[in-house]
């Protein structure tokens, strides 16, 4: 008996998610987040952040299709952080990194928020 | 250097994990 373990297959698959959502193909819900609004997919929010976990497990709030964040989250810290759920690359500039730790914060991203902190203290 | 950034590779877990049922 054999096994074939296709080792780039996770990061093909979420190439394609990636691709769905930048072709807006069975994107299920729009995040708004102060006046910028963002589409993607609800499994794809729910596998990386505890937030979206909770809401989209919610049968009152499963089949919402628009969900607005706190005004205290940055658009641009969101961008950041939903690049990174879609691509596993967290871009951390020196003027962003606050906003996007803060947005890992809020979105329930333990492991994002602790490499946040570490890569902080490493560059003090 | 990736794209012309510093890249770091984080090896350890990067999401959280979905318990098998709740």
């Amino acid at each position: 008996d054999s096994c074939i373990q296709f080792t780039r297959h996770a990061s093909d698959v979420l190439l394609n998610l990636n691709r769905l959502r930048s072709r807006d193909i069975l994107t299920d819900v729009t995040i708004l987040v102060n006046r910028q609004q963002f589409r993607a997919h609800k499994t794809v929010l729910m596998a990386c952040s505890g937030l979206f976990y909770t809401i989209f497990t919610d049968s009152l709030k499963c089949n919402l299709n628009a969900i607005s964040l706190d005004p205290k989250v940055d658009p641009e810290g969101f961008a950041i952080v939903l690049e990174f759920m879609y691509t596993s690359r967290l871009t951390l500039k020196e003027s962003l990194i606050m906003a996007v730790m803060n947005t890992a914060i809020y979105l329930q991203m333990d492991h994002v928020v602790d490499t946040c902190h570490r890569f902080i203290k490493s560059s003090d | 250097y990736e794209g012309g950034v510093n890249t770091i590779k984080e090896m350890g877990r990067s999401v959280h994990e979905i318990p098998r049922q709740d």
